[in-house]
């Protein structure tokens, strides 16, 4: 993870928020649980709270809008930029703005809530059956109001569960129109209009009067974008008119004729080769929640990390269950602490006899037999904070601690633990690191400024890490990367070295900076090693997995991921 | 009214904009989000091929330096709009 420069974060933990105008993607209040998720996101695992006002200078402001949209970063249209969000601080610093250009849903295609009805307010399920007929999208059909509707469920036919979908007929948002539907025709500038209209405005939204008169009222609203509106092109919150043609051909539905990189549009006129106004259909569109708490992150310190899987991660990419990752809680709770977590879940009743407290006293309790073994937290790894050492040796992950080990099963957590001088005699209890050298599968232990080298039962040592080249400053070598050419990578925090194992000594050109070499990891491990091909820079809880490319491709717990505790 | 001449593609009027070359599109990619200086000179060359080596270091692609296809489509995919390098 990274922070902004000089760890910009508030200084208060009780953040406010407001959200300053809508989608017309979304119905608000879509919306408004997509930024209450997203903010809980961060708040479960921090003890900052999160809460929505709607008066007064919150700390985190939140708008949609279009190309300029009052600060100096422009938007780009559709895709590309999707949303950008400023570190914190006062005014606009920690305020988050999202590109309405976009088509704004949960991530899977068009979020329709439907408004009235009878099926208090579910969303839309597409494709449904009507009189035999199955639609894709909301219909007029059966209808002669001209308002639109869909089924809440597969089959209207059999359920009769239904809702309107969003339309200027049915209501606006923002605005002053109190969320009124629009009246057609309406006077605005003493033109008429029967639609919707961008006139009047800088910003592409759509409005339109909640009165029959806009000069005489100046009542207005929002018209919220229909399942079918197009965004991009030119015509922006249009919805698709079919049939339309192109080039002379009649389309029904959305196409990609005309156009090299498939994308499927359709004109928003009867005749796209008269009246050139078009849109690209809608797609999967882009999580607003996914979005929202990736923005949040920013507004709360956090940078963008290099962890592909991270939330903080710059590119979208969309996740069904999310979960927050590893790198992403560390990089927050780096700011702001761990939160105080879930209530703690009263223990179950123990089958275990309690002791007595004083002995004097017989029990004329009956007490069950103990049938479960009481686990001494010196022999369980899952009770270890911080491991001295992790190696894989002989294909098998080792876990070193206070004079035992533990070696990691085919399934679950290790049960067994195994004194480090029944194996390796000569070794003290405190180990640093250990490697095992891939092709001469000899054993190299660290412990302090000494090593000794296991070969079978046969062992050489302690010996001084001068030996190896090592300057007298080095106190100790908390790990090490292994490779296939008789050379292994020793790190003491910022500073590593390559040891000719062969020759054992370090080469020339050594010490180098390990923060240079091995971006993206902590430079104060106090674990390396290789497991399986990848390495892994421990620090605290957690682990950093690289790839041999030294990619970050993954950061979890040791503890859950590498020891398999429950 | 159709025309007598069809073009095989249509270039719609939004897509103007992004009628880019991909040299172009990467040198706008990297200056917008920090990897590149605004600056341009003699040094260009010099300077696109370390920031497209910082650029796939950070977004954690294979290190190549040149724009290939890996880093163009990073390129071209949705992202968030602030910068990965300064302020």
């Amino acid at each position: 993870f990274q922070t902004f420069e000089g760890d910009l974060k508030w200084d208060h933990n009780d953040i406010t928020y407001k959200i300053l105008n809508y989608s017309p993607d979304i119905d608000p209040e879509v919306t408004d649980d997509a930024f209450a998720r997203a903010f809980k996101v961060w708040s479960d695992v921090t003890p900052l709270t999160f809460t929505r006002i709607y008066d007064g200078e919150p700390d985190i402001n939140i708008l949609f809008g279009s190309d300029n949209h009052g600060d100096p970063y422009p938007f780009d249209g559709k895709d590309g930029l999707l949303a950008h969000a400023y570190p914190p601080g006062e005014g606009v610093q920690g305020d988050a703005h999202f590109d309405d250009d976009e088509n704004w849903t949960l991530g899977t295609g068009v979020v329709v809530k439907t408004r009235f009805g009878n099926a208090e307010g579910a969303l839309c399920h597409f494709p449904f059956v009507f009189e035999g007929q199955t639609y894709n999208s909301c219909t007029s059909a059966g209808r002669s109001d001209g308002h639109i509707w869909c089924s809440t469920t597969a089959n209207f036919d059999e359920d009769k569960k239904y809702g309107f979908c969003p339309s200027e007929l049915l209501y606006t948002y923002d605005g002053n129109g109190n969320g009124e539907p629009c009246v057609f025709p309406f006077i605005f500038d003493g033109e008429s209009y029967s639609s919707c209209t961008k006139e009047g405005r800088s910003d592409g939204y759509r409005w339109c009067s909640t009165t029959a008169s806009y000069d005489k009222d100046r009542k207005y609203g929002f018209c919220p974008n229909r399942d079918t509106s197009v965004t991009g092109g030119n015509a922006q919150g249009d919805p698709c008119v079919f049939p339309f043609t192109f080039l002379g051909k009649t389309y029904r539905q959305c196409t990609s004729d005309g156009r090299d990189d498939k994308k499927l549009w359709c004109a928003t006129t009867s005749s796209y080769d008269q009246d050139r106004k078009w849109g690209f259909c809608p797609d999967q569109g882009y999580s607003l929640f996914l979005v929202a708490a990736h923005e949040f992150g920013h507004a709360l310190g956090l940078e963008h990390s290099s962890v592909q899987d991270a939330l903080m991660y710059p590119m979208y990419k969309y996740v069904k269950d999310f979960e927050l990752h590893p790198d992403d809680i560390s990089g927050i709770q780096y700011l702001y602490g761990a939160g105080t977590g879930p209530q703690p879940t009263p223990p179950k009743p123990s089958k275990k006899p309690v002791p007595a407290t004083t002995p004097s006293t017989p029990s004329t309790t009956t007490t069950t037999s103990t049938t479960t073994a009481s686990v001494d937290p010196a022999q369980d790894p899952c009770k270890v904070k911080v491991f001295d050492a992790i190696a894989e040796i002989q294909g098998v992950l080792h876990f070193f601690k206070d004079g035992v080990y533990w070696k990691l099963p085919a399934m679950g957590p290790p049960k067994t633990s195994i004194p480090i001088s029944e194996t390796w005699p000569a070794l003290p209890s405190n180990i640093d690191t250990v490697f095992q050298d891939p092709q001469s599968k000899k054993i190299f232990f660290f412990s302090g400024r000494k090593f000794w080298q296991y070969t079978g039962n046969t062992v050489l040592g302690p010996r001084s890490l001068d030996k190896l080249g090592l300057d007298k400053d080095v106190d100790k070598i908390l790990g090490a990367v292994t490779r296939n050419n008789g050379k292994v990578l020793l790190f003491n925090g910022e500073r590593y070295w390559r040891l000719d194992v062969k020759s054992q000594t370090v080469d020339k050109g050594y010490p180098r900076n390990t923060d240079e070499d091995f971006a993206g990891v902590p430079s104060d491990s106090h674990d390396v090693f290789v497991y399986q091909g990848k390495y892994y820079f421990c620090q605290d809880f957690f682990f950093w997995r690289m790839t041999w490319r030294k990619q970050v491709e993954k950061v979890g717990y040791v503890k859950y991921d590498l020891v398999r505790c429950p | 009214p159709t025309t007598n001449h069809k073009p095989l593609s249509v270039i719609f009027p939004s897509d103007i904009r992004s009628n880019l070359s991909d040299l172009e599109t990467a040198e706008k990619y990297l200056v917008r989000y920090g990897y590149m200086p605004l600056a341009h000179g003699e040094t260009t060359q010099v300077s696109l091929r370390r920031s497209l080596t910082m650029m796939q270091k950070k977004m954690g692609l294979k290190e190549t330096g040149q724009l290939d296809a890996e880093t163009l489509k990073t390129i071209n995919s949705p992202r968030c709009g602030v910068p990965d390098v300064g302020k």
